[in-house]
Formats: structure tokens, sequence, C-alpha cells
């Protein structure tokens, strides 16, 4: 195991300090540092101003500066957990935490419980889930009839919806995953495994000495 | 597989808006 001396400065002034947000997630020092190659580059995409605005975060998803994406956008708020309208470094690498491979599956279930009630009332409900079918229709240009998406919706609340109340809770969301768990697979980013080889310019940048003990 | 037959939730998860890894390629 490590001791790490921090000597924060230049490189992240105004952000939280590495080693706090490593003490506190899934990540290392070194993880966290190669996280802020990342977040430089999305964060200075478009303005350089060391926050991830919502076209920021877009340009970095697509690649291309698309017209607005529902999920994006449900994302990049949940990643906005000051609900400032930005992202910040440690919003960042908070929000990444639930996705690493080795998050708790209960951080996982809720989240993803959180991306689909879209309307935050607690609840994913009927109409929430007909919206977000309705815009992955739109992004893939396939085309469904109503009756066929109604379909669909009729057959996830009678396996989801255990109460049949016409609303799926955090309690049937997390039996449904659970028998589910496929649906959970965008709730983890192996990349996050390799984060420092994907990223290895953040030991020119390092600001934190480790130690072996 | 025919979509009508995979729950709505399986269908959403395909979107390319929900796919985080993108984030990571250079």
């Amino acid at each position: 195991m490590g001791c790490f001396h921090s000597k924060v400065g230049r490189q992240f002034s105004g952000h939280e300090d590495p080693v706090i947000l490593a003490s506190q997630t899934a990540f290392s020092v070194s993880e966290v540092e190669a996280l802020y190659e990342l977040y430089k580059s999305i964060s200075s995409s478009i303005v350089d101003d060391g926050l991830i605005s919502k076209e920021e975060f877009q340009l970095a998803l697509f690649k291309n500066k698309k017209k607005e994406n529902l999920f994006a956008n449900r994302i990049f708020e949940l990643f906005d957990v000051k609900r400032k309208g930005v992202i910040d470094f440690s919003d960042f690498v908070r929000s990444l935490d639930v996705f690493h491979p080795n998050a708790p599956q209960e951080d996982k279930i809720d989240f993803s419980f959180k991306l689909y009630d879209l309307d935050r009332t607690g609840f994913i409900e009927r109409h929430e889930v007909k919206q977000m079918l309705i815009a992955l229709l739109c992004e893939s240009e396939m085309k469904l009839a109503d009756e066929t998406i109604e379909t669909i919706l009729d057959k996830t609340f009678l396996d989801a919806d255990v109460n049949q109340d016409g609303k799926i809770d955090k309690s049937e969301w997390h039996d449904f995953v659970s028998k589910n768990p496929s649906l959970l697979k965008i709730m983890t980013l192996p990349y996050l495994r390799d984060i420092t080889t994907t990223f290895p310019s953040f030991v020119f940048h390092s600001e934190v000495d480790e130690v072996a003990t | 597989v025919a979509p009508v037959t995979m729950n709505a939730f399986e269908l959403i998860s395909k979107s390319q808006g929900l796919n985080l890894g993108t984030l990571f390629e250079k």
C-alpha cells in the first residue's frame, strides 16, 4: 500500500485534492490524475474555463456537435451533482466512480433508477419510459408503430411493475434488474480499469509523490 | 431479435447517449 504526500498546487488549483477524491472513490491517486487529463481535454474543447458544459459533454460523447439527445442530457444532469449547469472535476470523478467495475452494485442500481426517473418523482413511470423509447427510435432512425410501442410497454410493466400500480418503484427496479442483469451493463465502464495507460501523460503533471511503504 | 420481444429498458440501453465509453476514445 502506498503513502501519498500531496503537494497540490498549480495543476489542481481550484479543484478538489486528488488525494481526497481517491480516498472517497474506487480510484487511486494516479487514476484521479489520469482522469484529470481526460477532464482537461473535455472541459477545454469549446471554452477553456475548467468546467464541462452540456455542449462539451455532448461533443465528447458523440464526437460532433450533434443535436440534443435525451439520454446524454439526462447523464449530464446526473453528473451535475451541484445543479450548477456545468460539471466540475469532483462531480466528474465522483460520478464516474459509480461506473467503475469495482463500484457496489447497489450504487449502480440507484444511479440507473435515477437515470430513468426523468421527472425525479421517485418512480419510473410509463410515460417516461415511452418518452425514452421514442427518443431511442428517433436516434436510431428505427420506426415502430405506436401499437408496437404500447405492446413493449405492456410487457415491460407486466414484468417490472409487480404491484401493477402503473409505475416502477425503487424496490421493483431492484428486483427487475437483479433478474435482468444485462440492464446494468451500461453502468460499468471497463475503460476505468486502464485509465492510467489510456492517459499516461498524467505522470508529467503529477503533483503527488507516491512513497512506497 | 424482434424489438417487440425485448423489454423497453433493453432497447433504451442501446442508446448511443448512454454509451459513456466514447468519452474515453481519443
